[in-house]
């Protein structure tokens, strides 16, 4: 039972992450060293799918449940909302 | 599409339409399965060159390059990381890493906003005509989000930021998922700084009718759309053998059943398993069924899925009847075997024949394309409905328009039913849905986006709301398919699209974007939440005062508390009192409106400050307040009734929704 609750919490989700951009600290210029930064705070091997210009300031990423946690904490960040399938009508 | 512009009154008007080099400067973007370019939809003669302004591109994938696209098909992309992080690679055996539609969905959605014309159109002679989109001379780009696993919302994100970048003025989004707040919800995000940026995103309502409270895309700053039927039908007869004829429907083409009666049997009495009924996979007992019609109950598996489990049994044909879920409502299908769908009376009959006669027998008949079916339209069962389970303040959906047994052009890559074991190839099918709704009032967004290129997303809205009519030409109401009676605006919204009228509504509803910030505000939405949509850092005046009521909406929901004052004004002693205040543009000459108010209840008393509005230049600006003093009713109680502003030429209206809890 251990094992298959630590294969959980290992186990990836892809989530998008929502930035305030206002919020980005003066020794970045460029914000998306700025994600990447925050990215990398909570998981060295994460890498962004997308990061978007116009519709969200922020990135879509795979994380797991605790490092989506963590991220949300950290400041500058709005939200850490997880992928959500869609379907045709 | 054929008929539907017939229907719309487009055909008959060209004269009202915009002319071509102002419609070609306008762009609809299509998220969606994809594309399949050679459809003759996309045919780009007699348009000029693509509009300067234009950013977006012909992405190259598997079977696709972008020497495809041409001066209508003018974007193409794919959206795949979001889709292969959580299912894994794509299988390029089955679906191409490309914008190719392998599915079909999407070059019927998009054919069906901008298609070009195409002479004798059809698919196995039914329906045939000449087909066209609602904008028949718009650009279309394609973004394939949607693969054979879903669409998800990170594609979804990173399309739409696309196709904002590229230069669309409107979205066709013909899909939903679950019901969230609006800033969890990627598509009314994306819509968001759509709507910023001037572009109208028009949505599906979805296909969860008849149920209350299942409707998709509810944010208001989308343009949200229900499904209605045509004036046409596809009849095919089940005769049987006690001498009744029932009518039903079918899209089938192939060999027709011999003159003769078949044997007759029952689903059900063909299978060991506890849903034989239903037609499901394996369920059917081949020396049961060998040579028969076989009658299946409609649910749980595709339509056309049930027909090739009949014919994979040996069955002859096959008689699908509906059940209370979807009532009358007759979707017809390009079935593999000769088959029929009959409605749920019909289909009732048929099998008191078929368990009271120890021989029964029965033959169908196919009857072709039939136009001119009254009434018409009446909205389709399967269209989602109100009330808004998010804000119970805006009515939702916005309007119906055209979306079951519509033809447009499908992809080469899939059989007209889907079906892995459908080899047959056509150039267009006849499919239903919301899906197929959406794009009918994206593409004539596009004629307005033409005619009136300085509107804003809710002056179009607006323009197709208030002209949207509820009625018959012989004054009765537009009726629901799923109760035979009449439908409602939790039903029908605003009413079913007028195009025509449209083009010259006179008022218009306008609503900002900073509008919407305030409505946010009004929900209690906190400023990271406000962010999450808007991207803005925004805070709430904590001294203004904030109310739903005050969004620029073209429709009223009104939900009232039972037996209680509520918020908006006193009231008390089992009395509701509710302010709405709106303001209406002028976008015509100089005139002067006069309101007329109608409602089919007395428990409400509606009163309307100025009963009139006299506008003397254009974009001119008035305002009215709308003040509803409702008696108690018990919950779950609704009501309705519609506010007019007129000034002789143009009915400007607003339908009204009373609902207690």
């Amino acid at each position: 039972a251990a094992t298959i609750e630590t294969r959980k919490q290992l186990k990836k989700k892809t989530y998008i992450v929502h930035m305030a951009k206002s919020e980005m600290p003066d020794s970045f210029t460029e914000h998306l060293n700025w994600y990447d930064s925050s990215l990398k705070s909570v998981s060295e091997s994460a890498e962004m799918l997308y990061s978007y210009n116009n519709v969200i300031h922020g990135f879509a990423t795979q994380l797991t449940a605790e490092e989506a946690e963590s991220l949300e904490a950290q400041p500058g960040i709005l939200s850490v909302l997880p992928q959500v399938r869609y379907e045709l009508h | 599409t054929t008929r539907t512009p017939e229907f719309l009154g487009l055909g008959k008007s060209d004269g009202l339409i915009p002319a071509s080099n102002s419609m070609s400067d306008v762009i609809v973007g299509v998220l969606d399965t994809g594309v399949w370019p050679e459809s003759k939809s996309f045919n780009d003669m007699g348009l000029g060159p693509v509009p300067i302004s234009w950013k977006g591109e012909c992405e190259v994938g598997k079977n696709f390059n972008a020497s495809i696209c041409n001066r209508k098909l003018i974007g193409a992309r794919f959206f795949s990381k979001g889709y292969e992080a959580t299912l894994g690679p794509i299988d390029e055996s089955s679906e191409s890493r490309s914008p190719r539609d392998d599915d079909g969905h999407g070059t019927h959605t998009s054919t069906t906003a901008a298609g070009s014309v195409v002479e004798a159109a059809s698919l196995f002679g039914y329906a045939y005509g000449s087909a066209r989109g609602m904008a028949p001379g718009a650009r279309v780009a394609i973004y394939k989000v949607c693969w054979l696993g879903g669409c998800f919302s990170a594609d979804i994100l990173e399309a739409m930021d696309k196709a904002i970048d590229d230069g669309v003025n409107i979205l066709s989004m013909s899909l939903g998922g679950g019901i969230s707040d609006y800033f969890r919800d990627s598509v009314a995000i994306g819509a968001f700084t759509a709507m910023e940026r001037g572009i109208l995103v028009s949505c599906s309502a979805g296909n969860a009718g008849p149920s209350s409270y299942s409707l998709s895309n509810l944010a208001p700053w989308i343009t949200t759309v229900g499904a209605g039927t045509l004036d046409r039908d596809f009849p095919a007869y089940v005769s049987l053998g006690n001498g009744k004829n029932f009518s039903g429907v079918s899209l089938y083409s192939g060999k027709r059943l011999p003159d003769s009666l078949l044997s007759f049997v029952y689903a059900g009495n063909a299978s060991n398993a506890t849903n034989g009924n239903l037609c499901m996979t394996g369920t059917l007992i081949p020396e049961k069924v060998a040579g028969k019609i076989v009658l299946c109950d409609r649910g749980l598996n595709a339509r056309v899925q049930k027909g090739a489990v009949v014919k994979e049994a040996g069955g002859a044909g096959m008689v699908l009847a509906n059940t209370a879920a979807n009532g009358e409502e007759l979707v017809a299908d390009a079935h593999l075997l000769p088959a029929t769908t009959v409605g749920q009376k019909s289909g009732e009959l048929i099998k008191n024949y078929l368990f009271s006669d120890p021989n029964p027998t029965a033959t169908i008949v196919f009857g072709g394309t039939k136009v001119g079916v009254q009434p018409s339209p009446v909205v389709a069962a399967f269209s989602s409905r109100g009330p808004n389970s998010i804000t119970a303040e805006i009515l939702k959906p916005d309007l119906i328009a055209p979306g079951v047994n519509i033809l447009a052009g499908w992809s080469g890559k899939v059989g007209p039913s889907g079906l892995s074991v459908d080899n047959r190839r056509v150039d267009f099918n006849i499919i239903s849905g919301t899906s197929m709704s959406c794009p009918h009032v994206s593409g004539l967004a596009a004629l307005l986006k033409a005619a009136h290129f300085d509107w804003s997303p809710a002056a179009i809205r607006s323009s197709l709301m208030t002209t949207a009519y509820t009625t018959y030409k012989t004054g009765e109401k537009i009726q629901d398919v799923a109760t035979g009676k009449p439908s409602t605006p939790f039903d029908h919204g605003a009413g079913h699209v007028d195009p025509v009228s449209a083009l010259n509504p006179g008022l218009v509803y306008d609503i900002t974007a900073d509008d919407y910030l305030d409505f946010l505000c009004a929900l209690n939405y906190t400023s990271a939440q406000i962010s999450n949509l808007s991207k803005k850092k925004f805070t709430c005046d904590s001294s203004k005062k904030y109310s739903i009521t005050d969004l620029n909406y073209p429709s009223f929901a009104v939900p009232l508390e039972t037996a209680q004052s509520v918020a908006g004004g006193g009231g008390g002693g089992g009395t509701s009192v509710v302010k709405y205040t709106r303001t209406l543009t002028n976008v015509d000459s100089p005139a002067t409106y006069k309101v007329t108010v109608s409602s089919e209840t007395e428990s409400v008393k509606i009163s309307v400050v100025p009963e009139s509005l006299s506008f003397s230049e254009v974009n001119e600006k008035k305002s009215y307040t709308v003040t509803f003093t409702a008696s108690s009713a018990p919950s779950g109680t609704t009501s309705f009734g519609r506010i007019v502003w007129s000034d002789g030429k143009h009915m400007v209206g607003s339908p009204i929704a009373f609902s207690w809890t």
